[in-house]
């Protein structure tokens, strides 16, 4: 069966989507079958790997209980990687899942015979910037948390809250599995002091479960996007592709049984 | 009566904080009584500002009918700058006003009496970065909308979106007066193609509306939020002061009546 990742942090412009896209297609590249959920209304991670918004192409329909998750999941250009697309009419879903029934664990339920299959090795769902619905879902069907974490002031605020929420989830039942894989410092610049300050606070409050690797800010990481390319296919000798790479690695052996 | 400006944009870590401190805080300087709402429940602007997170502080009761607005009003260090802060309660919130009545005006209802009084001449509001409830009720409740944009290729991906939900808020009735005030270009780092590029596009995209004052990437305000202040009380004449304060005077010249 699949192990399943939610890549999730409330703050905004964290490098979420550039997380899950590049980590993914570095699995994909390591041989492993991945399958990344976009679940963010924005749709980025879907634009950033090429494919179009299109109208009912996303989780949407299944959250609300029309048809499964199997019959949105399509190909990409790139090997071993697969998506389900999000789109537009996931700005609505929030509020229509909260007045569903088991509103909580409608992905959940979703995912469940995805994973349970011999399709998939590893699913990565990017989340939208909130600990909204959406989010919540997102806790709720997976096996780890993983939390990029932007090397700035702001974002050192905001995690404690992400990490309250685990407990919240994990304590009352809703996903007692759910565990925290760790967190990942993005948009490093060294020539700034700050981003060295809160790497050293971050590395203080959470010990070992800070990744070891750091991925750097590298405008070829941002510039990939637009050409809906993970970092390994645009620009395979940059630095943010060989800091993805080495995160790849270091992942695996943190999910090693 | 106030004016009242959102500063949103569902793509998260834009500037939207960041541009909501710094402009209420040259508008002061300008000799405007200036009123920031922080509707995050990230609460970034009220610690930007060096105000604590306090449980009840927020407009949160007040939104679900305990308690009016004026009541959270606080001062801050700066002259002429008040806030309404944020507090983490506020992450409930979303779920429990879209199940009250009347759940897209609450904010405006409680805005109106504030407005109207003599008490300040701008009242901005700082959004989360989503389209949710919190900013439709920001939407519901404003003059005009402010959008910063980053100058990177995702965040011109989101833009139609900000712009579709506009035209939604005025064409069905829940504010007919809802207009957009314009686009701020932000955190553009002169050293790349990408950000030329994109500020080039929205150019082509909005025309007039895009402000001419275009917020550089600098450090020193990443920093200042750190230390609880606006960049005009943290660093005067570094380049990201400079860039606010011809915003200021920008702004001013399109509220004009
Ligand atoms: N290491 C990096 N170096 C340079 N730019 C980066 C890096 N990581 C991400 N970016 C850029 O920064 C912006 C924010 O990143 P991204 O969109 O991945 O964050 P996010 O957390 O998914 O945002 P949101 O909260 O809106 O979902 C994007 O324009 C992206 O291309
Ligand atoms: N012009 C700039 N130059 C350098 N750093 C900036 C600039 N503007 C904002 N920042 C930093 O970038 C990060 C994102 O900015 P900010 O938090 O204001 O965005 P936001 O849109 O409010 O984010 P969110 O979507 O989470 O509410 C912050 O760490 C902030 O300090
Ligand atoms: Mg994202
Ligand atoms: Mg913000």
């Amino acid at each position: 069966p699949a192990k399943i990742i939610a890549v999730a942090n409330q703050k905004g412009g964290v490098g979420k989507t550039t997380t899950t896209i590049n980590l993914s297609a570095c699995l994909a590249q390591l041989g492993r079958r991945v399958l990344l959920v976009d679940l963010d209304p924005q749709a980025n991670a879907t634009s950033g790997l090429g494919l179009e918004k299109t109208v009912g192409a996303s989780a949407y329909r299944p959250l609300l209980g029309e048809g499964t998750l199997a019959d949105k999941i399509c190909p990409t250009a790139f090997e071993r990687l697969h998506i389900v697309p999000s789109e537009v009419d996931m700005c609505g879903a929030e509020i229509e899942i909260a007045r569903a029934e088991n509103h909580l664990r409608r992905l959940a339920a979703l995912l469940e015979p995805v994973a349970a299959g011999d399709q998939f090795d590893v699913i990565m769902i990017d989340c939208p910037p909130s600990l909204g619905i959406l989010t919540l879902n997102a806790f709720a069907a997976s096996d780890y948390l993983l939390i990029p974490l932007q090397c700035e002031y702001y974002a050192l605020e905001g995690i404690s809250m992400s990490h309250k929420v685990l407990s919240q989830v994990r304590d009352n039942g809703v996903n007692p599995r759910l565990q925290l894989l760790g967190v990942v410092m993005t948009m490093f610049d060294g020539r700034t002091r700050l981003a060295a300050q809160v790497v050293e606070e971050v590395r203080q409050h959470f010990g070992d479960l800070v990744f070891d690797t750091v991925i750097p800010r590298a405008i070829r990481l941002a510039e990939a996007p637009s050409f809906g390319k993970p970092i390994i296919h645009y620009d395979k000798y940059s630095p943010g592709a060989a800091a993805y790479e080495v995160l790849a690695g270091e992942l695996l052996q943190r999910l090693k049984p």
